[in-house]
């Protein structure tokens, strides 16, 4: 399903250059639960962003379903991600002047879903804030920001749900009831990569790839689940 | 040192009123090191805000160091804010436009202190950023603009540190880093509260109150430090 074959990523700064990943290579197969761990600036977020189809490597591949992703025009890119991949980002990345509701409705308008505002409702119920729908982004807290993200990123119920640190401000079981919605996605067939620096979250996935320094450091199964 | 009475919270939306606090009471001596838990949307935040006079209570009294902070001038809440409280933003607050660097020196313009470069340098240095100190937030991971705010906090050396789920983008190793310096300023009597969901992380300190619903629901030692 997601194959990277030795892909780099050079942020040129000036005359500086930074390398956040310096020759990444693996496989996930359709279903397949992975975390990915590592400390902070060792490249997770601009992995995902690449898997995502919101940034393009300076090097190497990136195949998604069998198609290098590098071929597909902008259109294709944009239908891919509306269709097939749920992105729950690190900082958010809200509307600030729309409401939850409309927030989590945005892909629903994108995608010509009929129903929306019932579907964007019922997801933002699912993740505990059918009392703030009517809430901006400035007038929710942290956490509930960060689940209105996720419900945003799972109303398309998508093949592939990528996600930043989506429990980074959320109290364990907040965090569980999360946990719980992915494992549900996970079972019906779909596949996760959740990026978390918390080794409780790591162990629901069934497999962790460690990065460290923009190269990967260790890919093993979760024993303990 | 810090004392509040009988604190209310409430936001206008509209019609609507959310109440964020519902009478909060409790007093921090000096020289003490809080951690503040609790369920996302349970009025962490509201309450750090108040702490740090950057927001007023609908309803009830907050005392810092003997003085009725209602009473206190803005400019006298600036000087406050500037020269006694460092506060570690849960979502940064770094400005978009400004380097690493020019945001931690941002505190010590303000204050007049005098080798500003040097100093914010060494703050950066201490989280571990030294190398990424001409970089603008958005050329920066979450977990090294968390440290920029982090180091931003710090750099004035302040009396009351408040902290806003320091170490939410962090991997272990790297939190611990933050704890030692945390710890360091408690060492030398620097009063600490910090809002975390991280059980590791609020172990390191004294203390934790407990928020539930806009309200105090245990306030206990820490026993195994
Ligand atoms: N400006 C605002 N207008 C309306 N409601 C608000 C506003 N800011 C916060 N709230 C609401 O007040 C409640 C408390 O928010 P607060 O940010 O203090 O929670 P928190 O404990 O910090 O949560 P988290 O752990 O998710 O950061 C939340 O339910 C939130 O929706
Ligand atoms: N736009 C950019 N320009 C320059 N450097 C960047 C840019 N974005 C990221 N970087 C750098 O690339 C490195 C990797 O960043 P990335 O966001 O992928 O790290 P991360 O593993 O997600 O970290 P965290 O756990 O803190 O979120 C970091 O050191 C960062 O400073
Ligand atoms: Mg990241
Ligand atoms: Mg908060």
């Amino acid at each position: 399903l997601i194959r990277v074959v030795d892909v780099h990523k050079v942020y040129q700064m000036g005359k500086v250059q930074v390398h956040a990943l310096r020759g990444v290579s693996f496989v996930v197969e359709e279903g397949e639960y992975v975390a990915i761990m590592g400390p902070s600036g060792s490249g997770k977020s601009t992995m995902m962003n690449i898997l995502g189809c919101l940034d393009r490597p300076t090097k190497g591949e990136y195949y998604l379903e069998g198609q290098l992703v590098s071929k597909l025009s902008d259109s294709e890119l944009a239908r891919i991600r509306n269709r097939k991949i749920g992105f729950v980002f690190q900082s958010f990345n809200l509307l600030p002047r729309a409401t939850a509701l409309e927030n989590v409705e945005l892909p629903l308008i994108y995608g010509g879903v009929a129903n929306r505002r019932e579907r964007a409702l019922e997801a933002l119920r699912k993740v505990g804030l059918g009392h703030r729908y009517h809430h901006r982004p400035n007038e929710l807290s942290g956490g509930e920001q960060q689940r209105v993200a996720i419900a945003r990123a799972l109303v398309m119920n998508p093949a592939i749900l990528l996600a930043d640190e989506p429990t980074g401000n959320l109290a364990s079981f907040q965090g569980e009831i999360i946990m719980k919605i992915f494992q549900k996605l996970n079972d019906e067939g779909g596949t996760i990569i959740m990026v978390t620096h918390e080794p409780d979250i790591a162990r629901h996935a069934k497999r962790i790839i460690h990065f460290k320094d923009g190269m990967i450091d260790g890919d093993e199964p979760v024993r303990e689940r």
